[in-house]
């Protein structure tokens, strides 16, 4: 399931069509403070299905929709597309790529696609069931987890590790 | 399930304790046990962290430092018995020193032959320490770019460019 | 007490506005603001911050680190209407990228006119601003001691000597 | 109210007489993660009068006695005293520094000392009343004092403001 490319528009601060590649086994985000960097990781986890608002860093989940500036308005639509090399053939061999995308309207209107079709959520969950990766999997290490491991709320120690077993 | 729980649990328990000694030192002891060893499935974990020489009655003792330090460890305790595609750390490495700073980033450096790391980072040694670097900004107030940093180049010239 | 109150309120929040704009930018605004002005002793205080061309909803929206640079402008802001005469740092830099502790680091000196700075960090930058290190260790595992450090010899060490 | 000197002896990882001189207007503590840096922070919270648990980081008021290692055994004292002149003549003028001592046995007992001599800890809040200096005084501005601010749990921003006023 090796990373490929992480497309964010019109999600928070992303106004305008963002690519990153991911063609290195260690990626380093520096920039100053508020410029975006954890904006990315909560594109990552939205576009896996991550549905809590306080996990997303948001009041609604509308919010995720970049909320214009003085000089720039609002956006309409926040759309993030994860892609994935398809090595462990979660998909037909014919294949070469998986591309996991989210979309949500201004109006509340919500769209998941797999590799440019309309899907629902449970097919994507179903997808990446046994590839280790879903919103919630401890892959995604904010300093917030940390946390949750040593208050250990909620149990969430045990949570972690039944996933992992 | 019972036994498949067991099983994970023990299994994660020897790699928390292996990691953690890696972390800190070898002299440094740890554990995890069931708090109600007879009822596992619904029993809460506990985990005991004692840096070498320290005898701290919980974990609430122990510094900011040794806190993440420890958290960590237990994260790549459960990591390397379902190893996650890729794993993605922002700012964890903000209380450590530069000591624990660099061994954090030699074992994501050995985890990274089996999965993609993902760092944020405001640490200079952390920066000195992954593949490549995407630089985060804004031009234009409230709008975020990215762009590839070389990094040679940004040694240099100091974040200020960003 | 309403007047007292209300007095000091009013001077926090000119000190607010000038602090968070030394820390963020002449165009970043904020605001300080009673919720419910009609009982000024019993209601709640909601601050705004809004750094430059963004539109945050709430402090929550803000980054990490522009969180923290928002409600150290406001300790800065109690300080200014009363000074203490010593004020303890605990790693509150943290989460701030190098422009930031550079300014930060700037307001401590300011006030340092008037009162003493006590800043337990672990960044260089912060290291380099303050008049003398301690530093901290243990020689011997779990029993801690402290020694004056001689900061220019000390940045050719590295910390690793401490 | 310039600080002098702060003397911590038996107090957490201070198994050791350890004395700290304040002769800059600056200054910077270091040190590995672990090493004692924020036991120095709880000492002057100590020496001042906290009594929250919870803001000294203990279980238990008792463990802020040197617990023991595998060489050192526990200690059956903890002492910290802080240091200040007294340039704004809280005491008689013949007195050139304020000292103030607090000490907790293993067996519960405690003291607090002013100059040497024993008092309540009633009189070293009266002295301190209106220098700005007290536990619980924005004078401690640790990381959690930030999360207060932007949680606002039971109210602390009202309270620091009214404690300015
Ligand atoms: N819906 C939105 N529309 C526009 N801007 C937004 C939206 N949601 C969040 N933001 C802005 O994105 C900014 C950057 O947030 P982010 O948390 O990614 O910063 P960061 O780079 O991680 O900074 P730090 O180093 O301080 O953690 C915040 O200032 C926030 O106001
Ligand atoms: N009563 C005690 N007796 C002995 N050691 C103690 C006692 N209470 C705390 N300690 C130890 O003191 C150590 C240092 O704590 P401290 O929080 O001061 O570290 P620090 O220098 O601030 O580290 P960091 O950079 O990680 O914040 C901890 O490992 C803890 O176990
Ligand atoms: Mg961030
Ligand atoms: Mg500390």
């Amino acid at each position: 399931m090796k990373l490929k490319s992480l497309e964010i528009k019109g999600f928070k601060s992303f106004a305008q069509d963002t690519v990153l590649y991911f063609s290195e086994p260690v990626i380093g985000i520096v920039g100053p403070n508020g410029s975006g960097k954890s904006n990315i990781v909560d594109a990552i986890r939205w576009v896996l299905g991550e549905q809590s608002n306080r996990e997303l860093r948001l009041d609604q989940m509308a919010n995720v929709l970049f909320n214009g500036t003085k000089s720039k308005k609002s956006s309409g639509l926040a759309q993030v597309t994860l892609t994935f090399e398809n090595d462990k053939n979660i998909l037909p061999t014919d294949y070469a790529n998986v591309s996991i995308s989210r979309l949500l309207y201004r109006s509340g209107e919500s769209e998941y696609r797999l590799n440019g079709v309309a899907c629902r959520l449970k097919d994507i969950n179903n997808l990446l069931m046994d590839t280790g990766i879903s919103s919630e999997s401890y892959a995604i290490i904010a300093l917030g987890m940390v946390d949750d491991i040593l208050l250990d709320k909620e149990n969430s120690r045990r949570r972690m590790i039944e996933q992992a077993a | 399930a019972t036994e498949q729980f067991m099983d994970a649990f023990e299994k994660i328990r020897d790699n928390f304790i292996k990691v953690f000694r890696s972390l800190f030192t070898n002299d440094d002891t740890c554990d995890l046990i069931l708090e109600d060893p007879s009822s596992p499935l619904e029993t809460g974990i506990q985990i005991i962290a004692k840096p070498k020489g320290k005898r701290p009655q919980s974990l609430n003792q122990l510094s900011g430092g040794e806190k993440t330090l420890t958290a960590t460890a237990l994260l790549f305790s459960l990591y390397l018995l379902k190893p996650a595609p890729f794993c993605i750390f922002d700012e964890v490495d903000a209380p450590l020193d530069d000591a624990n700073i660099e061994k954090f980033n030699r074992i994501i450096k050995e985890f990274s032959k089996d999965s993609q790391f993902i760092v944020v980072t405001h640490n200079k040694s952390t920066m000195a320490a992954v593949d490549i670097i995407y630089g985060v900004y804004m031009d234009e107030p409230g709008v975020s770019s990215v762009s590839a940093v070389d990094f040679r180049h940004f040694e240099h010239q100091g974040l200020s460019k960003i």
